[in-house]
């Protein structure tokens, strides 16, 4: 996976970042939740920009606000 | 919007569009 980073993603469109950032999120995802990477990804793009590129360099809170989300996902599924 | 479709999943290759459709 080719790294994304910061510079990269401001000269982009606003739209185009959170593209970038998904497509970013989605195979670390996949890796732990298969079936329900591509909502949790959804989930965490509703996330500041300016905190996804922090939790591109700090995956203990990446992990932390997946845990949340597939808990939110689960309970709004239930 | 309803929340059925919530939350929005994410496609590689399909533009963003986020909450603003819900």
């Amino acid at each position: 996976q080719e790294p994304l980073t910061a510079s990269m993603l401001t000269s982009a469109p606003p739209q185009e970042q959170k593209q970038m950032l998904g497509k970013w999120l989605l195979p670390l995802i996949q890796a732990m939740h298969p079936a329900l990477a591509g909502k949790i990804t959804g989930m965490l793009l509703e996330i500041d920009n300016s905190e996804l590129l922090h939790m591109l360099e700090c995956p203990q809170s990446l992990w932390s606000k997946v845990d949340e989300a597939v808990a939110m996902l689960q309970a709004h599924q239930a | 919007g309803s929340s059925i479709n919530w939350p929005p999943e994410f496609h590689p290759g399909v533009p963003w569009k986020g909450l603003q459709n819900i």
